[in-house]
């Protein structure tokens, strides 16, 4: 599989440039949390793009994002539960 | 600093296309 590029990535339309981006980052994202992996694609890629090519790129951006995405979630999850308890 | 990342981001389904929130 070639990278992906700025390039490839311009010539594209927006929702595709976030397939393109997703179809990347999903692989790599599942490999540190497969039963989160889809859900946290999606959270990622509210991110500019420019941002999301630099996290293909440098694995160490990714795994700080991951985490963080991860930890959101995780609140998330919490205060949902927290109020159904009531 | 709070994160910017939205917990109730549509999830990424690697198979179906990608709709972009309205």
């Amino acid at each position: 599989q070639v990278p992906l590029t700025a390039s490839m990535l311009a010539a594209a339309l927006p929702q595709e440039q976030k397939q393109m981006l997703g179809e990347r980052l999903y692989p790599l994202i599942q490999d540190m949390h497969p039963t989160l992996a889809g859900k946290i694609t999606g959270m990622l890629l509210e991110i500019d793009n420019s941002e999301l090519l630099h996290m293909l790129e440098s694995q160490e951006s990714l795994h700080s994002k991951v985490e963080e995405a991860v930890a959101v979630l995780q609140a998330h999850q919490a205060k949902d539960t927290a109020q159904k308890k009531g | 600093r709070k994160s910017t990342l939205n917990p109730n981001a549509k999830e990424f389904n690697p198979k179906a296309f990608y709709t972009p929130p309205k």
